[in-house]
């Protein structure tokens, strides 16, 4: 554990808090990729059956069960208790055309050809592309809530900060995970125009709007 | 031995 990685995974518990408590505070899921939030959940559930076997700390666990419960939460707002709230309508991102290649990409790479170690490359690679129904909602309805800009920026930074964590282990370890350090970069290069529009706008007061 | 057999990251 080093700081960069203690800043990435409370980045990362910050946007998912963030994410839950807008989504019930204002009763509403308006803005909201609910394909998003499946994605996150499929990552979650298929990187975090480890839990069954395999213990690396007590911070560790409670994390990984964090992770899932706050996503299945999430996708049970969304599609169940708010879901008159739902703007289904704007949320039409293909999830196959994620989910294919990242099943693809893990046959491809991966650590060892066992069920578990397929699963956890398959949730490596759906993760950098999972937020892209989320792009493509604020694209296609031309804004986001501030909220919901918070909560990107929020999940942008973490992989962002995974990044300098894996350059830190890497001289001061030799660890070196090449399947997470791509698809990390990947994630966080399709963050780069929603950070942009972020400090521009955001930060000064003003909504998120994109241009058509 | 794989260099990440071990997954310890989130």
């Amino acid at each position: 554990m080093n700081l960069f990685r203690l800043m990435g995974d409370v980045s990362h518990v910050l946007a998912v808090f963030i994410l839950l408590a807008k989504i019930w505070r204002t009763r509403s899921a308006a803005g909201i990729s609910g394909r998003s939030q499946i994605l996150f959940t499929i990552v979650y559930l298929a990187r975090y059956m480890d839990l069954f076997f395999s213990f690396i700390s007590l911070y560790n666990t409670v994390m990984k069960l964090l992770f899932i419960s706050a996503s299945c939460a999430t996708v049970y707002l969304i599609y169940f208790k708010f879901r008159a709230t739902y703007d289904g309508n704007h949320d039409t991102f293909r999830i196959e055309f994620v989910l294919v290649p990242s099943l693809l990409l893990a046959f491809i790479f991966h650590y060892s050809m066992s069920f578990f170690e397929l699963a956890w490359s398959f949730s490596i690679f759906l993760e950098a592309v999972a937020i892209l129904p989320q792009l493509f909602m604020v694209t296609k309805t031309g804004e986001a809530e501030n909220i919901t800009s918070h909560y990107l920026f929020a999940l942008g930074s973490y992989r962002a900060l995974y990044i300098l964590n894996w350059i830190y282990r890497y001289y001061t370890e030799g660890h070196f995970d090449p399947i997470a350090v791509c698809a990390g970069i990947v994630q966080t290069i399709l963050y780069c125009d929603f950070f942009y529009l972020y400090v521009t706008k955001v930060l000064q007061g003003r909504k998120l709007q994109v241009l058509p | 031995k794989a260099p990440n057999s071990f997954h310890d990251e989130l």
